[in-house]
């Protein structure tokens, strides 16, 4: 599904060149169910915004499905997001102005998905993370934990088969992160492709395998190592 | 230091009313390191909001080394908050025009410290959170666990005699997470109060006391708990 070849990011500031990723050669199976874990300012979510086309490489290659992404244009970018790739942000990115259904509606609302589908399917999403209660709420108007659920039920709703999750369970007490894991994982089970950034080593070990960064190198779970 | 009585606070959503605190009873003396923990929605955030003078309780009583705070008008309190109390955001609220240097001498800006004391002072506390190397980044410009470090950072720079601190290790890896913390046991040993929210037991291990709240209640780690 997804093949990485000497993929690098790289910020300038000023002068200095910030290396976010460096050389990362991956590949991963549709139906893997991937952690990616590393220290602080390793290049986790700069690789995820990568996978989940939101940000473009600087140089190397990526694959998706075959597909070389440098070469499609901004619309098929788009499409491709909108389709296949559900993400949840390390901060949400809630639209502060919907309460917790209509933030869930969102990727419906570009597909051109019926409001009363709309509505049902968002209201489903949301129970499933245990938001039944909440539906009203504006984001400022949420906890910690349960803004980073509406954020999970927002990525799956559209039934993608790319997920990406950066620190999905980060604001969540155990009993909440192991919920959420759970549900994820029967989707991974039924097919979805799961790829997902924690620093919590119980959430990392549920995985299939573990790729760790160093520096924005790929140090452990890559393809043979260069020494 | 703090005395809390049947504080209540409820927030009222339409004809539907949340009560995210219910009579919370809770004294905390001068130096103590206590760890609130509890679900997603049991009302640890609500709680610092209102210790940190930063949101107002509904009903009941809030003393602060004595001092009633409902009594207090605004410039009182916002002295009171700025001399007194470090603050550690559970989404950090950087301000993303600035960089790091600039976000952590904000404090000192109000309190009306000298430019190169300013500068001296926010470039120690930076380097005590291992951010030596990031001064000139904006918000956007750091990874998540840089972000909350740069938030540490601005919530100790001014030498506070109360620490309230949300989750300040959701976004880091173990071994940044510990280092945080020692640096903010140290502060501790020498005085300051310290009361963090965490969901994370190593962390809530190492306070004094750890006070458990479930849906606005002190379930644990309070005074005699009524039956
Ligand atoms: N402005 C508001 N209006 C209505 N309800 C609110 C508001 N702010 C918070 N709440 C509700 O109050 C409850 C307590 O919220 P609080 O942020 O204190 O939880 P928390 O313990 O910090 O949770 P988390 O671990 O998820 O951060 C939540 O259930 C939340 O939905
Ligand atoms: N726009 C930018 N300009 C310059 N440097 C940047 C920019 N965005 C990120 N960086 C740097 O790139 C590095 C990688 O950032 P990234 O967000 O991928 O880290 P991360 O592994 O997700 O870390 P965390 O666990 O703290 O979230 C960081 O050191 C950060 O300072
Ligand atoms: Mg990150
Ligand atoms: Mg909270």
């Amino acid at each position: 599904m997804i093949e990485l070849r000497s993929l690098c990011r790289t910020y300038r500031m000023g002068s200095e060149d910030v290396h976010a990723l460096a050389n990362v050669t991956l590949s991963i199976k549709k139906g893997e169910h991937i952690a990616v874990v590393g220290p602080s300012g390793s290049g986790k979510s700069t690789l995820l915004n990568i996978l989940g086309c939101l940000d473009r490489p600087t140089s190397g290659s990526y694959r998706f499905s075959g597909q070389e992404v440098a070469e499609l244009g901004e619309v098929e970018l788009s499409g491709l997001r909108q389709r296949w790739i559900g993400f949840v942000f390390q901060f949400f990115h809630l639209l502060p102005r919907l309460d917790a259904v209509g933030n869930v509606e969102v990727p419906m609302l570009f597909a051109g998905v019926e409001r009363e589908e709309r509505r049902r399917r968002a209201r489903w999403a949301l129970e499933a993370v245990g938001l039944e209660h909440r539906l009203r709420h504006k984001p400022e108007e949420l906890s910690g934990g349960e803004r980073q659920r509406v954020a999970i039920a927002r990525s799956v709703v559209m039934g993608p088969r790319l997920l990406l999750a950066d620190e999905p369970t980060g604001n969540l007490d155990r009993h909440s992160a192991e919920e959420i894991m759970d549900l994820i994982e029967r989707m991974n089970a039924e097919g979805l492709t799961l790829i997902v950034v924690t620093h919590d080593p119980a959430i990392a070990q549920r995985a299939g395998r573990i790729v760790r960064l160093e520096d924005g190198r790929v140090v452990e779970g890559g393809p043979d190592i260069p020494p």
